[in-house]
């Protein structure tokens, strides 16, 4: 389930690619 | 470093302004929830910015906020 991934992870000095459509 | 404003913010592209509010709040959410900061930052950043905003300057919103991402994180993986 893709739902496994969630919530992504915020880790500090790298890109924040979280949530690209928002 | 000072507090970050609405007005700093509309100068960076979306994403840019999700890791500036990333960068202040992670440190915060970390002296909470020092186990799953990343995680519960991670969440946080799905709100809107100016909320993002205004946690950043009342903590007693932030850890509001925060118990209610750790008992919707302990839901989910339950």
């Amino acid at each position: 389930s893709s739902s496994v991934n969630w919530p992504p992870e915020f880790r500090p000095g790298e890109p924040w690619k979280g949530y690209p459509n928002i | 470093q000072g507090p970050l404003t609405a007005t700093m913010l509309s100068s960076a592209s979306p994403e840019e302004q999700k890791e500036m509010l990333g960068e202040r709040l992670f440190p915060l959410v970390r002296s909470i929830q020092p186990t799953k900061a990343s995680k519960i930052t991670g969440m946080l950043l799905e709100l809107d910015n100016s909320e993002l905003l205004h946690m950043l300057e009342s903590p007693e919103s932030l850890r509001s906020m925060v118990d209610e991402a750790i008992g919707v994180l302990q839901a989910h993986q339950a």
